[in-house]
């Protein structure tokens, strides 16, 4: 099992490492991608090592070789189909979002009950009642969704992309189900960042 | 110096036990609390001996106790005021989320460009003219902003809130630069919960 902490630090060294490959570098070591981040040297090579042997003693890591090992670990060789249910305030601004295509994840349908909605396009990606999820995720290969729905149909909405056999799950309202094996559900909550700064602003010594 | 995985999983940990709290509970034990998010007991009580004692051994941790030492060392006994700067698609779905104010975060001023937001209010929050955002940030002790504009204009933008001795800082574009000491800036990207689903998905045994 590898704690979902450690899968997080791989995707913050992926950023790191990429933006040193845009500055031109050619190695990168365990130091200079812990320094950035405020983790460990220690800690990068303990990450590292649980995937295989990328580091030349001395050199440091081969940023090339180490960018297309990470993007293998964290499952990006491939190009990912999503989902958003929910295309509200939030949904609007994950569909324009050019991060997420950047990075191997391309929202290829959209989902929301309001009939205004359904029959259109924003950005370009159709729109489509919830009542055909199961039926458009199995045509169009769909893998994983974002809910962005109010608090009070998070649950229900989740539920009904469980039940089309999406089987990875964003969702920016707490839904706590049990899911079936083989799916994943992670919710994303913005306070947890915003208390990162509460504590450091609190603690200004332990930055 | 307090890693910032370390600070997450604390944030994890109250969001955890409060819930706990809501369903009646009186105690919680650290194997509960690790075994909800995916971490290990023995994380959860070498996290928790980082900052005093709070277990009594063999019935586990008081939860009113818990909540109270968390939220003072995640710094939440005070509640706090942010500034959120940018009203675009993402800043509106910002500033009508419900769960900055559950968790002692307040939005209590707007900053954008464009000359029709200017003077008006959302969700009955003033909107000012980022020039003001140094005389604003005063008058309203302001200590953290959010920033969410487009990325092009993102790090001067964050120049600004610097400027203006606004401590705190969450970004929604990737920003870099050499910050003064006790400022902290968070760049928040949901490519990384992605990362962790596709990561998940590519390697079911390892959940
Ligand atoms: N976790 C965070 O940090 C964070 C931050 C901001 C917003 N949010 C949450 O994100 C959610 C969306 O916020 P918003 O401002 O975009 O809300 P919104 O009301 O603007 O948008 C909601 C959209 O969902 C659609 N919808 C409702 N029920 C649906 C269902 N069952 N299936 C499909 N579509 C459905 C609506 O038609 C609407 O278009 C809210 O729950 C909010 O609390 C979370
Ligand atoms: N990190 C993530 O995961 C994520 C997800 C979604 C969006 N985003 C990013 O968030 C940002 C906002 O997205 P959006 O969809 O809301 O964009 P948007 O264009 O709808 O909104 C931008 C707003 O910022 C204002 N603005 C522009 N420059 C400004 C400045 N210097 N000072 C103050 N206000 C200014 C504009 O007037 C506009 O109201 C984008 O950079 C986008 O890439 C990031």
């Amino acid at each position: 099992v590898t704690p979902i902490s450690t899968v997080q630090r791989l995707s913050v060294y992926l950023r790191t490492i990429k933006r040193a490959k845009e500055s031109g570098k050619k190695f990168i070591s365990s130091e200079e991608i812990a320094a950035i981040n405020g983790y460990t040297p220690a800690q990068v090579r303990k990450d590292f090592s649980c995937f295989g042997s990328f580091g030349i003693k001395g050199k440091g890591y081969n940023i090339d070789k180490l960018i297309k090992a990470l993007e293998e670990i964290l499952g990006l060789s491939e190009r990912w189909r999503v989902a958003l249910v929910g295309l509200g305030r939030l949904g609007k601004a994950l569909a324009k979002y050019k991060g997420f295509h950047l990075s191997k994840f391309d929202i290829v349908a959209i989902f929301d009950i309001d009939p205004e909605k359904i029959g259109t396009k924003y950005n370009n990606i159709p729109i489509y009642s919830p009542k055909k999820l199961a039926q458009i995720a199995k045509r169009k290969k769909i893998e994983i969704a974002v809910v962005a729905v109010p608090a009070n149909s998070a649950e229900e909405a989740v539920m009904n992309v469980v039940k089309a056999g999406i089987r990875g799950i964003i969702s920016f309202s707490e839904v706590r189900i049990n899911l079936p094996e083989g799916f994943i559900l992670r919710n994303v909550n913005l306070t947890a960042e915003m208390e990162t700064v509460s504590f450091y602003l609190t603690h200004p010594d332990w930055m």
